[in-house]
C-alpha cells in the first residue's frame, strides 16, 4: 500500500492473509460468510512461463499448496488472535482472462469455518453498484514506498474514479479497463496498492445500513501511486450473481 | 266320401260343379294345414237347394270340435244361411268341409264353387289367456311365434315365462335390507333364489319382513306355487305366501339361507325383510384421563370397534410405546381385545443444538411438555438469525419443537457482515 496509514487492529476483521505454506504471504482476500475467502484470480494462478498467458489447469494453485490466516494484524510476527484454515476448494472465475485481467476474482472456500470475533468477521457483498467519488478504503500488506513491506496491516482511503477516466488514462499504454473493473484512486497519484495487496478488499461503509461492504477486490494497476495511473480493482457488484452462485453466501 | 287336402291352398267344388250337383251324394273334405296357420275359406259361387234350417241339401264348414257354419239356398234368409262374401276362417290348422245333397232335388242346382287358403296365425295378437301368452316380448313369424324376455331376464325351459338368475346372492354385512327381484314391482316367474347371509360365528341374525308381503297362493293349500322359505342350520322357516307379514323371526345363527320360488304364473309384488345381527355386549367403556373414545356407543357388541385417542397436546400410551390412537374390540365372549390405554402429554424432548446459537428455556425447571417454549439465538454480536425470526419454539401437540415461521426447522444463524467491533474514524467525504 503507497502512502498508506497503519490500520488500527480489528477495523478490518474480515481480511484475509494468503499464504504459503512456508508462512510467506503472498496476497490478501476477504471472508465471505463463514466458509469463503474472495482474492484475485491472479493470485491463484502462478504460470510456469510467464509469457504463455493461456490459464493451464497446471498452473493454478490446489488446495493443499497455500493456507489461509484470519485475525491478521502483524504481517510476519505472529497475532494472539490469527486463525490457520486449510482449503478445501479453489473456484477461480470462469472468464478470468490472465493476459488482460478480466473478470480477476477467485473464491477459496475453507474446510473448516473460522470462529468469529472482533478480529475475524466476513464482510458484505454489495446491494447496489458503486458512484464516482464514493470513498474508499483499500488495505494490505503490500510493498510500500520504495518496495519496503510493511511490519503490520496497512491501509489508504481514495475515491472512485468515473469510469471513462480510468479508460482514457490507461488508453495510451493499451491497456483495456473493461466493465468488470472499477478504477479508484487520486490523479496526481499518491495513494495507491501496490504487489502483494493483490486479492485485498476495497470496501466502503453503506450509510444506511452502517455496514460495510466488499467494493472490488484489488487486481492491477501500472506502477504504483504514479500520476494518472490510477488503481484498477475487479468490481464486485456486477459479479455478485456469479459469487453468490458459488459460495451461496447472502448478506 | 272324403278328400284328405294338405295344400296351403286349394279350391273344392261341389260334385259335377258347374253343373247341377247330383242329389243323395256326400263328400267331406279335410283340409290340414301346418301349426300356426288357420284356414280361411270363401265362395266364389253357391247354389244350393234352400230348406229349413238347411235339413235337405247343406254345406256344413267344422273343426274337430266345432261346427264353425252351415249354409245352403240362395240368399240368406232368418233360417238358413248362405255364404256371401262372408268367409269362413277355422280356429286352428284343420278345417272339414261336408257337402251333402239329399235324394231329391225339386229343380236343378249348380252347388258350389270355394277356395280355401291357409293364414297365419298371430299368436302374439291373439293368444290372450295367461296360459298361453307370452311373460314378456311375443314374436309373431309366418308359421308360428316365440317370446324374448326384457334384459336381465331369461327365457325359461317353457319357452313362454321369463324368469331371473337370483341365486347366489350374498350378505356379509351386519345389517342389509333384501327384496324379491323388481320389488316393489311384481317378481319374475319360474325363478328360484337364494339369500345367503353369512356373518362370523359369534353374531345372531333377527329377520323383520316390512311394508308389502304378496306372494301368490291358494285359499286351500299351503303355498303350492310361489313360496319362501328361511333356514338356519336345521331350523326352518316357512314356507310362507299370501299377503299377511310373518313374524320377525330371531335365528340365533350366524349364518342364515333365504330360499324364494316362483312359479311360471301369477302377478305378485313380492316382498321385502330387513336384518341385523348382534354379538355378545361388551362392558361400558370409560375414556381414559385427557382422551376420548369414538363412536361412543351405550351398548357395544361383539365386534364393535372402539377408538382411544387423546386430547391436543396428549398421545397414547400403550404398553411403554407413544401413538396417536389405539383400537380395541368387543370380542365373541364379551370381552374386549385390550384394556383402555391411558394419555400422556407429548414430550419434544432435547431440543437440538443450533450451529453458532444456543438454546435457552422459559422455565425454570426446562420444561420440554407440550405448550413449553424454547428460545433459540444466534452467537452474537458475530451472527444473527436468517429473517430476524423470534426464534421462539413451543412444544407442539405433534411432539415437535415448532416455530410461527420455520415451524419444525431450525433457525439459520448467518454471520453478521461488515460490522466490525473496532470502528474506524469516519471516511472522510
Amino acid at each position: 500500500i503507497f502512502n498508506g496509514r497503519p490500520a488500527q487492529k480489528g477495523t478490518t476483521p474480515w481480511i484475509a492473509m494468503l499464504s504459503h505454506l512456508n508462512g510467506q504471504p503472498f496476497c490478501g482476500g476477504s471472508l465471505l460468510g463463514t466458509n469463503w475467502v474472495l482474492t484475485a484470480a491472479h493470485c491463484l494462478h502462478h504460470p510456469l512461463d510467464p509469457e504463455d498467458p493461456t490459464l493451464h489447469s497446471s498452473d493454478l494453485l490446489g488446495p493443499s499448496d497455500f493456507k489461509i490466516v484470519m485475525g491478521k494484524h502483524w504481517r510476519r510476527r505472529s497475532d494472539e488472535d490469527e486463525q490457520h484454515l486449510s482449503v478445501r476448494r479453489v473456484v477461480l472465475h470462469p472468464s478470468y482472462n490472465p493476459s488482460t485481467f478480466e473478470n480477476d476474482l477467485g473464491l477459496v472456500e475453507l474446510s473448516e469455518s473460522p470462529r468469529l470475533n472482533e478480529f475475524v468477521m466476513p464482510i458484505c457483498l454489495p446491494e447496489h453498484p458503486s458512484t464516482e467519488g464514493t470513498m474508499v478504503i483499500v488495505s494490505g500488506w503490500g510493498k510500500q514506498f520504495l518496495q519496503r513491506l510493511p511490519e503490520n496491516l496497512m491501509e489508504i482511503e481514495i475515491p472512485i474514479v468515473n469510469y471513462d477516466t480510468c479508460q482514457e488514462a490507461y488508453a495510451p499504454l493499451k491497456k483495456k479497463v473493461t466493465k468488470d473493473m472499477i478504477c479508484a484512486g487520486e490523479k496526481e497519484g499518491g495513494k495507491d496498492a501496490c504487489a502483494g495487496d493483490s486479492g485485498g478488499p476495497m470496501m466502503t461503509k453503506d450509510q444506511e445500513t452502517n455496514q460495510w461492504y466488499l467494493v472490488g477486490v484489488v487486481s492491477w494497476g501500472e506502477d504504483c501511486g504514479k500520476k494518472d495511473r490510477y488503481g484498477v480493482y475487479s468490481y464486485i457488484y456486477p459479479n455478485k450473481d456469479w459469487i453468490q452462485r458459488v459460495s451461496g453466501v447472502r448478506n | 266320401h272324403t278328400v284328405e287336402l294338405n295344400e296351403m291352398f286349394g279350391q273344392i267344388q261341389s260334385p259335377g260343379y258347374p253343373d247341377s250337383y247330383p242329389s243323395d251324394s256326400e263328400v267331406t273334405w279335410n283340409i290340414t294345414v301346418p301349426e300356426g296357420f288357420r284356414i280361411k275359406l270363401y265362395f266364389m259361387h253357391f247354389n244350393l237347394e234352400s230348406s229349413y234350417l238347411c235339413e235337405y241339401d247343406y254345406v256344413k264348414v267344422e273343426t274337430e270340435d266345432q261346427v264353425l257354419a252351415t249354409f245352403c239356398g240362395r240368399e240368406t234368409t232368418d233360417t238358413e244361411q248362405t255364404p256371401g262374401q262372408e268367409v269362413v276362417l277355422s280356429p286352428g290348422s284343420f278345417m272339414s268341409v261336408t257337402f251333402r245333397s239329399d235324394f231329391s232335388n225339386e229343380e236343378r242346382f249348380t252347388g258350389f264353387d270355394a277356395h280355401y287358403m291357409a293364414v297365419d296365425v298371430d299368436e302374439c295378437k291373439e293368444r290372450e289367456d295367461e296360459e298361453l301368452s307370452c311373460d314378456h316380448y311375443c314374436h309373431n313369424y309366418i308359421g308360428g311365434y316365440y317370446c324374448s324376455c326384457r334384459f336381465g331376464y331369461i327365457l325359461h325351459t317353457d319357452n313362454r315365462t321369463c324368469r331371473v338368475e337370483c341365486s347366489g346372492n350374498l350378505f356379509t354385512q351386519r345389517t342389509g335390507t333384501i327384496t324379491s327381484p323388481d320389488y316393489p314391482n311384481p317378481y319374475p316367474k319360474s325363478s328360484e333364489c337364494s339369500y345367503t347371509i353369512d356373518l362370523e360365528e359369534g353374531f345372531m341374525v333377527s329377520l323383520q319382513f316390512e311394508d308389502i308381503f304378496d306372494i301368490e297362493d291358494h285359499p286351500e293349500v299351503t303355498c303350492p306355487y310361489d313360496y319362501i322359505k328361511i333356514k338356519a342350520g336345521p331350523k326352518v322357516w316357512g314356507p310362507f305366501c299370501g299377503e299377511t307379514s310373518p313374524e320377525p323371526i330371531s335365528t340365533q345363527s350366524h349364518s342364515v339361507q333365504i330360499l324364494f320360488r316362483s312359479d311360471n304364473s301369477g302377478e305378485n309384488r313380492g316382498w321385502r325383510l330387513s336384518y341385523r345381527a348382534a354379538g355378545n355386549e361388551c362392558p361400558k367403556l370409560q375414556p381414559p384421563l385427557f382422551g376420548k373414545i369414538e363412536p361412543s356407543q351405550a351398548v357395544y357388541s361383539f365386534k364393535d370397534q372402539a377408538l382411544i385417542s387423546c386430547d391436543t397436546g396428549y398421545k397414547v400410551l400403550k404398553d411403554s410405546e407413544i401413538m396417536d390412537t389405539f383400537q380395541i374390540e368387543c370380542l365373541k365372549d364379551g370381552t374386549w381385545s385390550n384394556k383402555i390405554p391411558t394419555c400422556k402429554i407429548v414430550d419434544c424432548g432435547v431440543p437440538a443444538g443450533l450451529k453458532h446459537g444456543l438454546v435457552t428455556f422459559s422455565t425454570r425447571n426446562n420444561l420440554t411438555t407440550y405448550k413449553s417454549e424454547i428460545r433459540y439465538s444466534c452467537q452474537q454480536p458475530y451472527y444473527k438469525m436468517l429473517h430476524n425470526v423470534t426464534g421462539i419454539y413451543t412444544c407442539s401437540a405433534h411432539g415437535a419443537w415448532t416455530n410461527e415461521v420455520l415451524k419444525r426447522s431450525l433457525p439459520t444463524c448467518l454471520p453478521v457482515c461488515g460490522l466490525p467491533k473496532f470502528s474506524r474514524k469516519q471516511i472522510s467525504r
